[in-house]
């Protein structure tokens, strides 16, 4: 990417432990990867780790792209080359090599770099063009941690989460975690409405898409010299073509059927993907979206707009005789509101786990420029013929593989961190994010807030969790002991008796929430435990807390928590009370351990949004 | 379908994998295992070896296989299975 990591504050001078970064292998479950890419190349990299197991299947490899294999329902003999792009994209934003230069006609321009360019990438092709199915994750998810892969990034999400042992992510996901492997996946793009939060499971990070301060602006200039809307157009500027509405009043390819657009700009009311206007011979469109903050590439000169600016053009095109509009070229432009969540990502409630806040952070997901295949136009649309071998795309699909490739950082300078500290380490030094620029839920919008690669390298305090803990939330859950037993291979009863049963709450997780009853007095205990893997020697931790508001009164007990040695773990109590009064609404606090110098952030959330 | 003969892919998740084998060509004891459970709900007409899409048997233990409502109601109560599952369709975000 060319602006994402410097946004991130990870430059490209940043400090780094080379030597390891190196050792770290990514697991990439996606499309598979363009090998020519110059985001790839393996100049100057040793040969892979000696522990490495995996295999390239139909694919040359390279100290860079150290596996590749594809999986798609059991089939032999398939290629892991990237047909799609998305594979390439994301592969290329946790650890493309740096290359100067490109940009996406002349768009977004720079030196493009993944976030850890020293780490081996392994690929595991598991979806075909848009579809993923759940077995063949299952199997990549098998392979990838056998194979040994120290991270997987997982760009896939559904439109709801599922049970988690009926769902391959989850599953998958869990077996990693037991081997040490994290698993870093998008939160999903059903926006605020659209659906909720997807890779809910506590051993998963689910990462949200938000904005970098660099936005693209395409602009539309009618002829009365009103400037409109704004996204992406890598077409030289289009100069005063004759504005006209489809006739049926769609952009639909068959509502466009048998007519003809040539040298118009079409005003399409209701979406479209382009392939209409393009097939119907216009020279540009205006398409209403409910996304004005991406800049989608399309096949033909194109300004995204609102549905009020929609109205706004047609009160010119009914009140003039020959209306006209032009359409420039995209240009970069500074955005001092980023970042701000994206209004495509998925936010929470957790549906499955309600105790457990999820997204657990934001990263950028917006108009990204990465690396791309030369099988596909850069617009997605067949009927395109415009390639590229960097493009400009935007999801939590995005968002992923900044989380993977933090964590990826975070890796390199502390090897044997389990996957929760490393998740904690995380969320807890992500960037506090303006609840009043993010509507809709404050933490179940954005989680912790935005990721944060260079503190989360030396977080101070860490909360751990182990096989064991998640089992006993699962148990909490209401998993039985027999099915628990087979997942963990243990023979020992994996729940206690049931009046014994712990909560989600209990879970070691870095953050806290609580869904209540509008209306109801309640009082939530969540017992924590943090390992202090910062100073050697004596280390005191004292606690404060931001935020509560009128509505709930937040304590801690202890509130010091003093520290002799590295790797020493100190327990202590958040209790959250009192009463929300109506349905839909939230209430955001955070507890702030700090030694002074590191602050270790857990926000809490309570919520009564059903 | 409702008479319960379409078959479609399933996952039968079984936990832990307790013999992980790097046997890429060879039929390795895991899938032995999950051939055999599958066998066992199986009629006479039909085999395992054609039904099963996946043997998970690195890390996970399981199998995806096409089966029917009924093959899929009968798994779930076999000793070791945790879950049945149908295959999902999932999308890049």
């Amino acid at each position: 990417t060319t602006r994402s990591w410097d946004f991130l504050g990870l430059p490209r001078n940043a400090r780094r432990s080379l030597p390891t970064e190196g050792e770290v292998i990514v697991g990439m479950l996606d499309t598979g990867v363009w090998p020519d890419s110059p985001s790839f190349s393996d100049d100057g990299l040793g040969p892979p780790p000696g522990r490495w197991k995996g295999a390239c299947h139909n694919f040359t490899c390279n100290n860079k792209i150290i596996g590749a294999r594809a999986y798609r329902q059991g089939r032999a003999g398939l290629s892991p080359v990237d047909t799609a792009g998305h594979g390439s994209h994301t592969a290329s934003t946790v650890a493309g090599r740096v290359v100067e230069g490109v940009g996406l006609a002349g768009v977004a321009a720079g030196s493009a770099r993944g976030g850890v360019p020293a780490a081996r990438l392994a690929i595991y092709k598991i979806c075909w063009d848009d579809f993923c199915a759940s077995e063949d994750m299952l199997a990549a998810f098998d392979d990838a941690i056998a194979d040994g892969v120290d991270l997987i990034s997982f760009s896939i999400g559904g439109k709801l989460p599922v049970p988690y042992f009926e769902d391959a992510a989850a599953i998958g996901s869990f077996h990693a975690m037991r081997r040490g492997v994290l698993t870093s996946a998008s939160a999903g793009n059903s926006a605020l409405t659209g659906g909720r939060v997807c890779n809910v499971a506590p051993w998963m990070l689910s990462v949200a898409a938000s904005s970098t301060d660099r936005r693209l602006v395409a602009k539309l200039v009618l002829g009365n010299g009103k400037t409109i809307g704004a996204s992406v157009n890598i077409f030289p500027k289009l100069e005063k073509a004759p504005l006209a509405l489809p006739v049926n009043g769609s952009c639909q390819p068959e509502s466009l059927a048998g007519q003809l657009y040539s040298g118009k700009i079409l005003l399409c009311p209701g979406g479209s993907n382009g392939t209409g206007p393009l097939r119907a011979g216009a020279a540009g469109t205006v398409i209403v979206n409910d996304e004005p903050d991406i800049a989608f590439v399309f096949p033909l000169p194109e300004v995204t707009i609102t549905q009020d600016q929609f109205t706004e053009i047609l009160a010119y095109v009914n009140r003039t005789r020959n209306p006209v509009g032009s359409i420039h070229s995209t240009k970069a432009t500074f955005d001092s509101e980023a970042p701000t969540v994206a209004s495509f990502s998925s936010t929470g409630p957790n549906l499955i786990s309600p105790g457990i806040l999820k997204p657990d952070l934001a990263a950028p997901g917006i108009d990204i420029l990465a690396a791309w295949t030369p099988l596909t136009p850069v617009s997605g649309n067949h009927k395109d013929n415009r390639f590229a071998a960097y493009n400009i795309i935007s999801g939590t699909s995005m968002a992923c593989p900044h989380a993977t490739a933090a964590a990826a950082y975070v890796k390199s300078f502390h090897p044997g961190w389990s996957p929760a500290m490393i998740m904690s380490a995380l969320i807890t030094t992500a960037t506090p994010m303006d609840p009043g620029r993010n509507p809709g839920g404050g933490e179940l919008v954005y989680g912790a807030g935005q990721l944060n690669p260079a503190r989360a390298r030396d977080p101070g305090l860490v909360y751990d969790a182990r096989e064991d803990d998640y089992v006993r939330m699962l148990c909490a859950e209401g998993y039985n002991s027999t099915q628990l037993r087979a997942v963990t291979g243990a023979n020992a009863a994996a729940c206690p008796a049931g009046g014994e049963r712990s909560a989600a709450a209990d879970l070691n997780y870095p953050t806290m929430a609580h869904h209540a009853a509008p209306g109801k007095n309640f009082t939530v205990r969540f017992p924590r435990a943090v390992t202090n893997v910062g100073a050697p020697g004596r280390s005191v931790y004292t606690a404060r807390i931001v935020g509560s508001g009128p509505l709930i009164t937040v304590a801690v007990a202890p509130r010091r928590l003093a520290f002799s040695r590295l790797l020493q773990k100190l327990s202590f109590t958040v209790t959250v009370s009192g009463a929300l009064p109506v349905g839909n609404e939230f209430v955001s606090a955070a507890v702030v351990w700090s030694d002074g110098v590191r602050q270790v952030r857990s926000p809490i959330i309570v919520h009564t949004v059903d | 379908s409702s008479d319960g003969d379409e078959k479609q892919v399933y996952i039968v998740y079984m936990g832990h994998q307790h013999e992980p084998s790097e046997s890429a060509d060879g039929f390795s004891a895991a899938e032995a295992a999950h051939h055999k459970l599958l066998n066992q709900i199986l009629d006479d007409s039909s085999s395992a070896l054609d039904r099963i899409v996946y043997s998970y048997r690195r890390s996970i233990n399981g199998f995806a296989a096409r089966l029917t409502e009924q093959e899929r109601q009968k798994l779930s109560t076999m000793e070791g299975v945790v879950s049945v599952f149908p295959s999902r369709t999932y999308q890049l975000q």
